[in-house]
């Protein structure tokens, strides 16, 4: 980042942290992979 | 003190002084090879007068003394013209300025005023740097979000996808699928239950 | 103008000169040829003087062509002439390169600052607009998780 203030400090200095958002899609998965596991155990009791 | 007339060099090319004494050097170199001429034409014209008794000596002490004495009027005569001409003509009056020194008169900085506009020159260029290293940052923030997008928009495609898949199959809205499934496998569990009695 | 006052000035001087090397003085001088020959006497003086003018004149005329006196000076009558209404004496160099070299470079520096600033804003600029894609991203990617979020909160 520029030493100097620049006139777009303010949106720098609050830069997301775009890795971590993205790390943060894999509990997505394994919360999915859960419910869809739940439903497969649902489903083959109710056959 | 010698005026050394820089400013008149600046503007001659040459200066004045310089300009007179190769003038004065000139005429100077003239009028002692005139003299030589005369004196030589002379003593030509002696030698075709055998019976004359005039010596080259002679001739010789004349011409001395003829160019001795034109040499003073020459030098009186000349450091006149000089002064004249220095004054007059080969010299730039004290109040004016030479279009090219026009720069000068418009920007009387003083040492201070140069340092500061350097500095703020420099500032600027400081400046200008932190803005494009800034704009390198948030370009380089632009193309991050675009993966960051495509991932996120990804995931949203899977759920469509998984979704679409399940609409397929004729289970629109799975909640209500599951629930219905539930409500009729309950019938079915009593059903079921009634058979065995009935059977028994 | 100068040109004139030039030429009158050493017209003036020969002359002068002439005037002091006259033939009285000459055949003075040259006394003992002069009883002699007075005629051819005369006739040397005459092509002296006439050699002497004429070498003058020319020695006068090759150190203008040569400086391009001329021009330089009708170049600078008309420059006295425009500062005819200046009361100050006007600048003279110092002597001192580094003190007169300042406001010969001053000019380049003012261009240089102003484009400089022109730069700088439209960089700025610039970068406002970058700014403005990089929030309006930076909103978009938060909408996009909330929607997941939503969608996973769906199935849960």
């Amino acid at each position: 980042l520029p030493s100097l203030p620049t006139s777009q400090a303010h949106v720098l200095s609050t830069k997301p942290n775009y890795q971590q958002i993205l790390a943060e899609q894999g509990e997505v998965w394994s919360c999915m992979e859960l419910v869809l596991d739940e439903l497969h155990q649902a489903v083959k009791l109710l056959q | 003190s010698v005026n050394p007339m820089a400013y008149e060099a600046q503007f001659f090319g040459f200066t004045p002084q310089t300009c007179m004494l190769r003038i004065y050097i000139a005429f100077q170199d003239y009028l002692f090879e005139m003299m030589l001429v005369v004196e030589s034409v002379i003593l030509k014209k002696l030698d075709g007068l055998p019976n004359s008794k005039i010596s080259a000596f002679q001739i010789r002490k004349s011409t001395e003394k003829f160019l001795l004495f034109m040499k003073e009027r020459f030098d009186q005569l000349f450091s006149k013209m000089e002064e004249v001409l220095l004054q007059l003509v080969l010299s730039i009056p004290p109040k004016v300025l030479l279009p090219e020194d026009k720069v000068h008169e418009q920007y009387p900085y003083s040492k201070e005023q140069f340092q500061a506009l350097q500095g703020e020159i420099h500032q600027l260029q400081q400046q200008y740097r932190a803005e494009a290293s800034a704009g390198q940052a948030l370009r380089a923030e632009l193309e991050e979000q675009k993966a960051v997008q495509a991932e996120l928009e990804k995931v949203l495609q899977w759920f469509d996808g998984l979704e679409n898949i399940c609409r397929e199959h004729g289970t629109g809205n799975f909640k209500e699928s599951f629930a219905f499934l539930t409500q009729n496998s309950k019938k079915l569990q009593d059903v079921l239950k009634d058979v065995e009695e009935k059977s028994r | 103008g100068r040109a004139q006052v030039f030429a009158a000035v050493v017209d003036t001087f020969l002359e002068k000169l002439v005037a002091a090397g006259s033939y009285q003085r000459f055949a003075n001088c040259y006394r003992c040829f002069y009883k002699l020959q007075p005629e051819v006497t005369r006739s040397i003086y005459d092509q002296f003087i006439s050699q002497l003018q004429t070498s003058v004149k020319e020695e006068i005329q090759e150190v203008k062509d040569e400086g391009n006196l001329d021009m330089l000076f009708n170049s600078l009558d008309k420059i006295v002439e425009e500062a005819k209404n200046q009361e100050e004496p006007a600048w003279r160099p110092s002597g001192v390169p580094e003190e007169d070299v300042r406001s010969a470079v001053v000019p380049y520096l003012l261009k240089h600052r102003s484009y400089l600033q022109k730069v700088l804003k439209e960089k700025e600029e610039e970068n406002q607009k970058a700014a403005e894609s990089v929030l309006a991203g930076r909103k978009r990617i938060a909408e996009l998780q909330q929607l997941i979020q939503a969608r996973k909160q769906a199935w849960q």
